[in-house]
């Protein structure tokens, strides 16, 4: 859960 | 399905109009470890097939898996998918749950 806050979030990308 | 096998569902887009007209979020190393589909756009190829839904996850892509793959490369899986000339439709295989 600790690990999970410190990932980034994520570029949105349009396909 | 059983308690640790979520259910999934194969999706066939058919090439019907000139994009594919999703947007994902998410990959590997992310908040979200496999992309998320976040919109869906009207009149692209994801649209007219009605299958695909906001919120769904995306597991594989014509048969490959989006796991340990980061957004980009998911990205460029995804849009080389839809760019072939192999091929007249996209299979994704997706789950409702994350």
């Amino acid at each position: 859960r600790e690990k999970r806050l410190t990932l980034p979030p994520s570029e949105i990308t349009l396909l | 399905p059983g308690l640790l096998e979520p259910t999934s569902t194969l999706v066939r887009v058919a090439k019907s109009a000139s994009t594919l007209g999703i947007a994902i979020e998410g990959g590997a190393n992310t908040r979200q470890p496999l992309p998320r589909i976040v919109t869906i756009q009207r009149g692209g190829s994801a649209h007219n097939c009605g299958q695909l839904k906001v919120g769904q996850v995306i597991l594989e892509v014509n048969g490959a898996t989006m796991r340990g793959r980061e957004h980009r490369d998911a990205a460029r899986l995804i849009a080389e998918a839809f760019k072939t000339k192999e091929r007249d439709h996209v299979d994704f295989l997706v789950t409702e749950f994350n």
